[in-house]
């Protein structure tokens, strides 16, 4: 039914929200701005009979649903495909001011690999 | 790595569980360990410590506002500079730095060419820029200068547009004064060899900050590893009676008339641009 076909959707791998909060993690003393930011997660299945990894091609499939998968390789992962930056200013050791671009901070795609 | 602890558990070795039953002083280092490594990933050598003195100038958070996109907040206060994109676009990394307030000194200056038509007590300001990491390459620097409006009405008769004038010229101080025992006469004062990096001309009606271009020096200090002996800021009041010397730039807590805070928020500020190659320049970017 649709609603069973729904909820198996929402257990494929997909972004979630995850706020961190600087102040959550005690470093809101030293970092100026954001007070946090939206960070994003990758979690859920990927029902790929194949890992990515592997050979995938129109023929390889081909070959492998005619001889069988082989049941011993690993699982695809649900991991982060795309990641931006942002900005932080922020009080470092010396309590000089810093404004500096962090890159890979926020989880902007995810996918099975 | 194996100064890492690594908090991940590692498949068939630990398992979760076994991570609650950790002692709680084991955990706390785990934690550590755990901080230390994001720490060192944000390219920071320890946790910084705040002091309760540490300022924030008011320019690096709006540069941060305007590159976030946080200006465009509604109700977001007004920003009263343009986003110096050239600079910004050739850097991942912004640093503010506040002279050496302690080693501020009036010197007398000689320089080949120019006549000497007015004593002006220039101030040397002496950076420290140990803080800027090896692999963090500069490629600009500015020296920005706050100047007060001068209220005519309380200053008497009102300056005509050529006696409001103000020269303003950054040097940077290529060989310092001798050290006072065997410096000149009135212990600290001495000659300053000196090159010019950038002047402007200003009229003192009006009240905003300066940006004065001091890459060539900023560079030489650190890319070149040349020894840092400061800048020379001079303010010469363009007039024949010079009752307006030293009453419209602040380059000095002594000639400064307001509070302490407002002198943290308006002493001089070098700015540097600079890139650790990792990662994206910091141009401006549209509110997520």
């Amino acid at each position: 039914s649709p609603k069973q076909r729904g909820r198996k959707r929402n257990r494929n791998c997909r972004r979630h929200a995850l706020y961190v909060d600087f102040s959550d993690v005690g470093w809101n003393d030293w970092i100026v701005a954001p007070p946090g930011y939206q960070a994003y997660y990758c979690h859920g299945e990927c029902p790929f009979p194949l890992a990515d990894h592997l050979n995938s091609t129109n023929h390889a499939i081909v070959q492998t649903l005619v001889n069988s998968v082989n049941t011993n390789i690993p699982k695809a992962c649900c991991v982060p495909t795309e990641l931006s930056a942002i900005s932080m200013l922020y009080l470092d050791e010396h309590d000089k001011v810093v404004l500096k671009n962090y890159q890979e901070m926020v989880v902007e795609g995810c996918g099975c690999r | 790595e194996s100064n890492h602890a690594s908090l991940i558990p590692e498949e068939g070795k630990k398992k979760v569980p076994d991570l609650q039953g950790r002692s709680a002083a084991q955990s706390h280092e785990l934690l550590r360990d755990f901080e230390a490594t994001l720490l060192h990933m944000f390219g920071l050598q320890r946790r910084p410590r705040p002091s309760r003195s540490a300022t924030i100038p008011r320019y690096l958070l709006d540069l941060y506002r305007l590159q976030s996109g946080e200006a465009e907040d509604a109700g977001a206060p007004d920003i009263a500079f343009e986003y110096p994109e050239r600079s910004a676009s050739r850097a991942n990394t912004v640093r503010g730095f506040h002279h050496e307030e302690h080693m501020e000194k009036v010197t007398e200056k000689v320089t080949e060419k120019r006549p000497r038509h007015r004593e002006a007590p220039p101030l040397r300001f002496l950076f420290n820029l140990s803080s800027i990491p090896e692999d963090e390459l500069l490629s600009s620097a500015e020296l920005r200068l706050y100047r007060h409006q001068i209220d005519e009405a309380a200053g008497g008769a009102p300056s005509g547009q050529e006696e409001g004038l103000h020269r303003i010229n950054v040097y940077e101080v290529l060989k310092p004064p001798p050290p006072p025992a065997a410096g000149g006469p009135g212990g600290g004062s001495g000659q300053l060899i000196t090159r010019l990096l950038d002047t402007r001309v200003v009229h003192h009606n009006a009240s905003r900050w300066e940006s004065f271009d001091v890459s060539p020096a900023v560079l030489r200090w650190t890319l070149e590893r040349l020894p840092n002996h400061g800048l020379a800021v001079e303010v010469l009041h363009l007039n024949a009676t010079p009752r307006h010397q030293d009453k419209h730039v602040r380059v000095s807590r002594s000639l400064h008339q307001g509070a302490d805070e407002d002198w943290e928020q308006l002493r001089p500020l070098l700015v540097t641009f600079g890139h650790d190659g990792k990662g994206h320049p910091l141009t401006r970017r549209a509110k997520r």
